[in-house]
């Protein structure tokens, strides 16, 4: 486990995964949803982060700590938690 | 917890599983259904909601395995985080909704997450997307988004948070107003198309809930009661106590209600009709009263039953007989290219082949030489030391595998014997002059559970742990296989193999028929023996 907190605890990985996953999980707007979305700050970044660690029912840092990267390290419904992506699909 | 606020205006709602091949991840697509209904239970059980299988891409529920980039902006990734998504409804009548899993997780049927991701929990959550429900951020909910293991398997019982959030949807069962019909998967509430003429024809899809007029209709079970009953998609008494008639439909009849005619499951006709079924019988007769099975001398050939039934030629068998079971005292293994087998099941995706007191295994790299064949006690320590033979050995849905040995079966879970076992064979509802079955398989065709002795075999319900009450019925209906087998199972092609004496056919599910008249070896086939023989089986050899 701790192999595992340390390979994606590598920064410049970490960075990237992270706002993958805070996109995808309906925490930060896309880049397409929101122009400001190419330009995050830290601060929003932070923001999301302490908004899925409060949905999460972690304690809310603001920052990436070793619960919340093993939080993230946890298998999980696809499904954003946040509703910010329209998630309707219709067949036939 | 949180809604959508958009909800199903039905709670009567139908659901398929739309992906049926599964041979990259060993699963198996009658295990699937079974864990999707006992999902979609968790959540019927505490609302006025009701699920029926149906075979149909018009379901309400579609569910699919899918790998990476399907096309609906939700990809998976692999093994990994992302396990699988459901999409909400869209409270329009007709439109069906998608739970897709992804295929490249390790998933496990078994109610547990020992073996790998727990396919029942995951689904029972997506599920609850499908019904209307938003992720919760109550930490233990079903509806949480993070991987959390369930207690009690197939027993789970819906946290609070989600019992408030489905019934404020769909309110809560009232059970003095409506009599649960047990859902039990195998048995699909097929959609029988039926044509309409008007200035067109059009096929439209409607379920088999006509009033008959043999069983009048009963507000208080929509379903019917009786398992000849059309409005029954069941096929047995939904209430065990019941006692009302049973009066099977006699052969001759044409009414026809089901998909296919090549369930041995169906009524009798001209074409199925076995002289040991007894259409008249009355419901007066219980389970004991059925004729005793007994073991026939070996004959090389057997007659047919009926005109279609091709003549079998058997591979002549050292044993024709084994209702009293033989001392083994320092007797060595058997031959593993030149022997006949006792019992044959898939276990936890394995082969296990039993003969005597022995049993070999053949995983994904084939059989497994070193050490085999070896002491079945070596691994099921809790058996008798004195153990000569097993009869039979299935794997049954929920994990537990199943050890028949004269009356007599062992449950075992995983390695070790359930407390109380062995139990006699009669508390199945076989009948007590039994002294042994030959062979239980769970048949791919249409996942229930199925017994094998002498000239007979029994349909067993899995929910209730009984046989049927329309059972036994005669072999002959198995067409090709003969009576009195060594073995029966399901092989991990979702086909169904037989064995009696040395060689096996292989049988289609769909003729009810063997795929060959003649038996081919079993040693080159299963065990990878050199073949001496000629191509093509035994009389040529």
């Amino acid at each position: 486990a701790s192999a595992k907190l340390g390979r994606i605890a590598k920064r410049e990985v970490l960075d990237e995964n992270l706002n993958v996953y805070l996109t995808r999980f309906g925490y930060m707007p896309s880049a397409t949803d929101d122009a400001v979305g190419a330009l995050r700050t830290e601060e929003s970044v932070r923001n999301a982060i302490k908004e899925m660690q409060e949905f999460a029912g972690i304690p809310a840092t603001g920052k990436l700590d070793d619960r919340t990267i093993k939080l993230m390290n946890t298998p999980r419904c696809g499904l954003p938690d946040k509703s910010r992506q329209t998630s309707g699909r219709r067949k036939r | 917890y949180s809604v959508r606020h958009i909800k199903w205006h039905r709670t009567d709602l139908t659901w398929s599983l739309r992906t049926t091949q599964f041979q990259d991840q060993n699963l198996r697509s009658y295990d699937v259904r079974y864990v999707i209904s006992k999902a979609l239970d968790v959540w019927s059980k505490h609302s006025k909601l009701t699920f029926a299988e149906v075979d149909s891409d018009r379901a309400d529920i579609l569910i699919y395995f899918h790998r990476k980039d399907h096309g609906d902006n939700f990809p998976f990734d692999g093994r990994g985080i992302i396990l699988a998504h459901a999409f909400f409804p869209t409270g329009q009548e007709g439109v069906s909704v998608d739970v897709h899993f992804d295929a490249d997780e390790n998933w496990t049927t078994s109610g547990s997450s020992d073996l790998g991701t727990n396919l029942f929990m995951v689904a029972a959550h997506e599920i609850g997307h499908s019904l209307g429900l938003s992720h919760s951020n109550v930490e233990g909910a079903l509806m949480y988004p993070w991987y959390t293991e369930m207690k009690n398997g197939f027993e789970y019982e819906l946290p609070e948070d989600d019992r408030l959030g489905i019934q404020s949807l769909y309110g809560a069962r009232d059970e003095k107003k409506r009599e649960r019909i047990p859902h039990y998967p195998h048995q699909p509430t097929y959609y029988r198309p039926t044509t309409t003429t008007t200035t067109t024809t059009t096929t439209t899809m409607r379920p088999v809930t006509r009033p008959h007029h043999k069983y009048p209709y009963d507000p208080r079970n929509p379903y019917g009661k009786h398992p000849h009953d059309p409005r029954n998609p069941y096929g047995y008494y939904p209430n065990r106590s019941d006692k009302s008639p049973q009066k099977p439909m006699h052969p001759s009849k044409k009414h026809h209600y089901y998909p296919t005619g090549s369930n041995p499951d169906h009524k009798p006709d001209k074409k199925h009709y076995t002289p040991g079924y007894d259409p008249n019988r009355k419901s007066t007769a219980t389970r004991q009263d059925y004729p005793l099975v007994t073991k026939r001398p070996y004959t090389k050939t057997v007659k047919p039953h009926h005109r279609n039934q091709p003549h079998v030629t058997h591979i002549p068998t050292e044993r024709t007989t084994r209702y009293v079971p033989k001392e083994y005292p320092g007797e060595p293994p058997p031959d593993t290219c030149d022997t006949s087998y006792d019992a044959i099941a898939v276990i936890r995706k394995e082969l296990f082949i039993f003969k005597d007191r022995y049993f070999w295994r053949i995983g994904d790299n084939g059989l497994v030489e070193k050490n085999y064949p070896a002491e079945i006690t070596r691994l099921w320590k809790d058996f008798p030391k004195n153990l000569t033979h097993i009869d039979a050995v299935y794997e049954r849905p929920d994990g537990h595998i199943a050890f028949f040995i004269g009356d007599k079966y062992y449950l075992f879970a995983g390695l070790r014997v359930v407390p109380g076992y062995p139990k006699p064979i009669t508390d199945l509802g076989l009948p007590v002059s039994l002294k042994k079955i030959d062979g239980a398989m769970v048949w791919g065709h249409n996942g229930q559970t199925y017994f094998y002795s002498g000239d007979m075999y029994w349909r067993f319900d899995e929910s209730v742990q009984k046989v049927e009450l329309d059972y036994p019925r005669n072999m002959a209906m198995w067409n090709g296989v003969g009576t009195d087998i060594d073995a029966v199972f399901q092989w991990k092609d979702g086909r169904t193999y037989f064995f009696k004496g040395k060689g096996f056919w292989k049988f289609n599910d769909q003729r009810m028929s063997v795929e060959h008249v003649e038996q081919k070896p079993s040693g080159p086939f299963w065990m990878g023996c050199k073949q001496n023989y000629e191509e093509n089986g035994l009389n040529q050899k």
